[in-house]
């Protein structure tokens, strides 16, 4: 039986809201030891989605604004959908985390890369 | 049987010299996509690994130089190493890559979750 995102998902991540300051966005991933970050409205719905990589290019391209480096188009995940589906969007889109939303687009987690090796691989 | 890192693993992966400067870096990793980048010695020795989440530090604590946010002490693989193995790893150092390198410390390539996910997991 494959897991689904449920099984496999992280549920306490931080999310911010899209007037928040760059120095501060990173300042979260690195207090928490994570890449990625939902950029949500003041309803608690996605809106965005911002990574560590995104920040390196505010610094390759001299960018000041959370507004200027998020990517607003983003790949979600539902809780029961199957892990391989996951995968797929992963690898189409060249992306390493998706936040995992219910149908109002509430964020209730994100499922990444890490979680899903950590899961498949019986640790010897 | 399980897979060994040779059969997963990125080969052509950029690498860098420890005086490049952090625009440049960064500039690299958003060109070509990427999170992760070994810091090689004249002799292509592995010296240390600089990663997206390095130069969102950067951002975070206005270090300007890649010598003030680079990691030295490198946690790596080898070519003949079973996946398990790197995934055990990545675990315990909450890390997503390792460098993959020869009996003399040559970069040879690089193992990531995203690969190691892809390769486990069947696309339906
Ligand atoms: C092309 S990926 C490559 C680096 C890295 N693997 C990552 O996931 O960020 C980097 C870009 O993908 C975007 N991205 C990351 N996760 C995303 C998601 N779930 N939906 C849409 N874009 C996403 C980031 O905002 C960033 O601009
Ligand atoms: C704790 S991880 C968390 C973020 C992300 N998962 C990653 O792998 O970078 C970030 C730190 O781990 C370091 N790092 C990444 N890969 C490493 C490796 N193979 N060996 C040692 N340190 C590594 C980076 O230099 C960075 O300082």
């Amino acid at each position: 039986r494959e897991p689904r995102v449920f099984e496999v998902m992280r549920r306490d991540i931080p999310t911010i809201r899209s007037d928040e300051d760059l120095r501060n966005t990173a300042r979260i991933l690195i207090e928490r030891g994570i890449d990625h970050l939902p950029v949500v409205d003041d309803r608690g719905r996605l809106i965005g989605i911002v990574t560590s990589w995104d920040l390196a290019r505010a610094l390759a391209y001299g960018k000041m604004r959370l507004e200027d480096i998020m990517t607003r188009h983003v790949i979600t995940a539902t809780p029961y959908e199957p892990i391989h589906s996951v995968v797929a969007k992963m690898e189409r889109y060249n992306i390493s985390g998706l936040p995992v939303v219910d149908e109002e687009n509430r964020v209730l987690g994100l499922v990444t890369a890490d979680d899903i090796s950590r899961r498949y691989v019986v640790r010897g």
